[in-house]
């Protein structure tokens, strides 16, 4: 990617983090659509040989073999019996029977995890700079498991069998299915072998926001990532007839529009379709849109295919105004035609300008890449958000990384907006999605991995859950861009990714396997659903009082039952564990408590003195909380300090 | 196969791999069995070892409910299809 990695301090850093010996050991698998080998980011000049630890290989298919792998890209699988047995036999006319990804996805996250360091990457000028991924020096395996059918479980589990064989490190995975039980999700099943034989799984948490229990992938074991935005991005002016200008964003290139205001009309307008509005196929009127600049909004079918509809029907350009569920956040693409997107509040001000002057007119005016875009990040309006919808007593997300316009590797079979009409061929794109932000933190994890190797895969998930932030250098909370405002650890989780800080975390929320396995007993798994998930005969002890409060996750999710609530204030107790990771200490507890009242905090012991690497200490917070409506939530923050490091938990309280 | 019920789907079968007959030398062997006495014609798309005890397969919706109620037979999941994000 390009931009990300000044965003995260990577590159002022370079020399905290590994960069020979273990960084090269790391292998991240990618499990996705594949890989196109060709690409720049998977060149190996200056990796040594494949590590030792290696156990896969690079499998031969349709355009594909062996010779396609080498020190950096060092295995490629495909797994397709699943969805051959579904859908039939592969048509090898219209995708690749082999690792070779037809898509762009899969080369997009897996060069955004571990890719090769790019000089003068860019799509069509735009996001130009070095392309690296976030761990230059981890090895890429590639596993791939979604067609254009779709994923199928059956593969998805053979993919991850193979990958726990193969001996990778770190496991990204971005894709998500509903939201079943832990025990029927083959992501979480396969995430928890795949935990337990120390592999880091993290996953992207969904598209689906705004909407609250909106996410995929929130299993303890799993972890689930959010998506914000860089501080970069692509304006593009509309210039109204009236003299209004309104910002948009768009990576349009090719012949610009004349240098003249043009007519502009509505889709809805210039279509018999009740919902001409969202210039769907075949629904524009090309009389009503020849030689003009069309208004379409969002939804249901793909932005670019929306350009594609209007340029088929002989429209000059496209206005492409947000709805109410995207707001403000603006996701530029690579449009055919001369086109950007407005959000909400711009699109309605568009949209009146259209209704009330009889002669409508407009252009479009690109400005190219700009940066140093604030407030940033923010949340992206389609991260997927919580209460964790299986679980409620465990906060999900765990936290955001960079995911919002992203430019990394892509294939060489299909254009950059991925349409069939679309026969422009580029080395590297840029799309949004969560997709982007989980390969973000599996390259994180794989550098935090060569730099402490001994850490187990919660370990490295607490250092970057307990370093995150949730506010602006100038002391403002992050925001959200849906709502304009402050973000929740809903949105969140525990904040932004900072992988300097999360390099040395001073103190870390450790679990083992037994942990997962009290969790599930505290969710009252039977024994056959836990032999299903975990693959053993397992009893939960029923002496013992298997607690979610106590379970030791880097973040809490306090839920109150309103009803039960009412009659006064109730007392509630959470314990903790934490792991010394860094020099002899003595840590302060602090509560920051971000909304309302009804809840009183505290913490025992409030001091914790570490004098050995790997001592634990424990403590334990008291929630009183008083009696609030229904679906009230409020939040706050539990800080340990040193005085260096900051070990931070987001704190969620629900009254349902 | 919901609608149609002789319509075959995939599923993914969770076996309890510590309930293996004596009688087989392996689990595969035990798999296979436990299919074939549901199924003359179904075969294994994959066997798991790491992930899960057990393995995938392509079963009618009546084959699958029968397969559920053998011995050593822990679930019977419908494959889901997972979506990029």
């Amino acid at each position: 990617t390009t931009r990300s990695p000044e965003f995260l301090g990577l590159d002022k850093s370079a020399n905290l983090f590994p960069t020979s010996g273990s960084a090269s050991e790391v292998i991240v698998g990618v499990l996705d659509t594949g890989v196109w080998p060709e690409s720049k980011s998977f060149d190996d000049t200056g990796l040594g040989p494949v590590p030792s630890s290696w156990k896969g290989a690079c499998e031969t298919g349709t355009n594909f073999n062996a010779s396609n792998c080498n020190r950096k890209l060092i295995g490629a699988r495909y797994f397709a019996r699943g969805y051959e047995a579904t859908l039939g036999p592969i048509d090898e006319s219209k995708e690749s029977k082999s690792p070779r990804d037809d898509d762009g996805h899969g080369t997009h996250t897996a060069s955004t995890a571990a890719g090769s360091v790019v000089e003068g990457a860019s799509l069509f000028g735009y996001a130009a700079g070095t392309a690296r991924g976030m761990a230059t020096r981890a090895r890429v395996a590639a596993y791939k498991v979604c067609w254009v059918g779709g994923c199928f479980s059956s593969d998805i589990l053979a993919a991850i069998e193979q990958a726990i064989d193969d001996n990778v490190n770190v496991l990204s995975m971005s894709l998500g299915g509903g939201t079943s039980d832990y025990y029927k999700d083959s992501v979480a099943i396969g995430a928890f072998a795949a935990m337990e034989k120390g592999i880091l799984v993290s996953c992207s948490a969904g598209n689906a926001g705004p909407s609250s229990y909106s996410l995929s992938n929130v299993a303890p074991w799993i972890t689930t990532v959010g998506a914000g935005t860089l501080d970069r991005d692509f304006p593009a002016f509309v210039s109204l007839g009236n003299g209004q200008n309104y910002s948009g964003v768009s990576l349009y290139k090719g012949d610009g529009l004349p240098g003249k205001l043009l007519p502009f009309v509505y889709a809805g307008n210039a279509s018999n379709a009740t919902n001409g509005n969202l210039c769907m196929m075949d629904t524009l009127i090309p009389e009503k849109v020849a030689g003009k600049i069309v208004m379409c909004d969002r939804g249901v079918n793909a932005r670019v295919q929306k350009g594609a509809v209007v340029k088929a029907a002989g429209g000059l350009g496209m206005v492409l105004a947000n709805t109410e569920s995207n707001g403000e956040e603006l996701v530029a693409d690579a449009h055919l035609l001369p086109a950007t997107a407005v959000g909400q509040k711009f699109g309605d001000a568009i949209k009146s300008y259209l209704v009330s002057d009889p002669k409508p007119t407009v252009t479009i005016l690109f400005e190219g890449t700009k940066v140093g875009v604030e407030p940033s990040p923010v949340v992206a309006a389609f991260s997927s958000r919580g209460p964790n919808s299986i679980t409620p007593e465990l906060l999900k997300p765990d936290m955001i990384a960079p995911g919002v316009n992203i430019l990394a590797g892509w294939s060489g079979a299909v254009g950059p907006t991925g349409l069939a009409t679309d026969s422009r061929r580029v080395g590297f794109n840029i799309i949004s999605g969560t997709s982007m932000s989980c390969p973000h933190v599996s390259g994180l994890a794989a550098l935090l991995k060569a730099a402490h190797p001994e850490w187990s895969p919660a370990a490295i998930r607490s250092a970057l859950m307990t370093t995150a932030y949730v506010s602006y250098k100038n002391g403002q909370k992050l925001q959200d861009i849906a709502t304009g405002k402050a973000s929740t650890p809903f949105d969140h989780g525990a904040g932004h990714v900072n992988p300097v800080s999360a390099l040395n975390p001073g103190l870390v929320y450790d679990l083992t396997v037994d942990d997962y396995l009290g969790f599930l007993c505290a969710l009252n798994y039977t024994a056959s659903q836990i032999n299903s998930l975990a693959r053993r005969k397992f009893t939960c002890d029923a002496s013992k009082r298997y607690s979610l409060a106590d379970f030791n996750y880097p973040s809490f999710a306090v839920n109150i039952d309103a009803a039960q609530s009412s009659s006064g204030s109730s007392v509630l107790k959470y314990s903790r564990t934490l792991t010394n990771v860094g020099p002899p200490g003595t840590y302060k507890v602090s509560i920051t408590s971000s909304t309302g009242p009804g809840v009183k905090i505290s913490v025992e012991p409030a001091t914790l003195s570490f004098t050995q690497a790997n001592e634990k200490k424990s403590y334990t917070v008291t929630f009183t909380v008083s009696s609030m409506p229904s679906n009230t939530n409020s939040f706050a923050r539990l800080e340990w300090s040193d005085g260096k490091y900051i070990v931070g938990s987001p704190i969620a309280i629900s009254w349902n | 196969a919901a609608q149609n019920p002789d319509q075959r789907a995939t599923y993914i079968i969770h076996m309890a791999k510590s309930e293996m007959p004596a009688s087989f030398e392996h689990h595969t062997h035990w798999y296979e069995s436990s299919l074939k006495s549901v199924s003359d014609s179904a075969e294994i798309l994959y066997t798991y070892d790491n992930v899960i005890h057990g393995f995938s397969t392509q079963l009618t919706r009546e084959e699958a409910e029968s397969l559920e109620q053998r011995p050593g037979i822990l679930s019977v999941l419908p494959e889901l299809k997972y979506e990029l994000h």
